[in-house]
């Protein structure tokens, strides 16, 4: 099953 | 102040009905150049993000930076009080607690006022500038939301796959499996139907099927949908505006 990834792990916070 | 005046107030309903289902508290940043939005679901996997330009309203004037706290499950409960055909205009002064919601019907002489207290949001903005993609599609939004609705029955994960001759849509579940191959081509007489793909490099992703419902609620915006795709990287899924966009970011799955 494929796992959801976080937008977070992709883009900072600013 | 802030004074934005909508011609039909059926576009800002539009607009606030294709994202309130997946977001609720977000500050509409307003300035000279229109209003924008950003706002991040709770499971932090889709991103809305809303660019409304001046040329969008009749009327449009903001003199300084104003933010506006905004519920939207209460700001569609005012918005359902106005008829789709009335002007609406929005006013808000420097420092507000509250926006003004002016619905007129132009017809009728019947002007109605709601007042929508503002919150302090205190939420994350994320930077989504700069991102490069391999693949650009441009393909009807009404094609593209029966493609989502139809493969969603099957799983709750939609593969998609880019070649420079297809875009290939795969869901594969416990009752069987279904794909949905759309292939690029030129409607010179409904340019709105056309398919368009660019591509850099083939692409390979899956997303959840529940956040892509999500996502082509917006299909009422526009005609066309135009989907940025890059490998392990999250999808760009763009309506445009008449002046401006709604765009909704959603992060990839990834097989273990």
């Amino acid at each position: 099953t494929p796992i959801q990834n976080d937008l977070t792990e992709f883009f900072t916070i600013i | 102040m802030l004074e934005g005046k909508f011609e039909e107030a059926s576009l800002f309903k539009r607009i606030i009905d294709s994202f309130k289902d997946c977001v609720q508290l977000v500050n509409f940043n307003c300035n000279e150049h229109g209003i924008a939005a950003q706002a991040v679901d709770d499971s932090r996997v889709l991103l809305v993000s809303l660019s409304i330009g001046t040329e969008s309203f009749q009327e449009f004037r903001c003199d300084r930076g104003v933010t506006l706290g905004v519920d939207l499950s209460s700001l569609s409960k005012i918005l359902r009080c106005g008829n789709n055909n009335d002007n609406l205009t929005l006013i808000a002064d420097d420092t507000p607690d509250s926006v003004l919601l002016l619905f007129e019907d132009t017809k009728k002489d019947r002007i109605s006022e709601y007042s929508l207290k503002l919150m302090d949001i205190d939420a994350d903005f994320l930077d989504i500038e700069g991102m490069e993609y391999d693949t650009v599609i441009t393909m009807p939004s009404a094609e593209f939301a029966k493609v989502v609705r139809d493969l969603n029955q099957l799983s709750d994960s939609l593969n998609i796959l880019v070649t420079k001759d297809t875009v290939k849509f795969v869901a594969e579940g416990d009752i069987g499996s279904g794909s949905v191959i759309v292939k690029p081509h030129t409607d010179m007489d409904k340019p709105q139907e056309s398919v368009k793909v660019e591509l850099d490099k083939p692409v390979d992703l899956t997303f959840g099927s529940k956040y892509l419902l999500d996502i082509i609620k917006g299909a009422g915006l526009s005609d066309q949908i135009t989907i940025k795709l890059s490998a392990e990287t999250p999808a760009l899924f763009e309506f445009s505006l008449q002046s401006g966009y709604l765009q909704f970011f959603l992060a990839p799955k990834f097989n273990e």
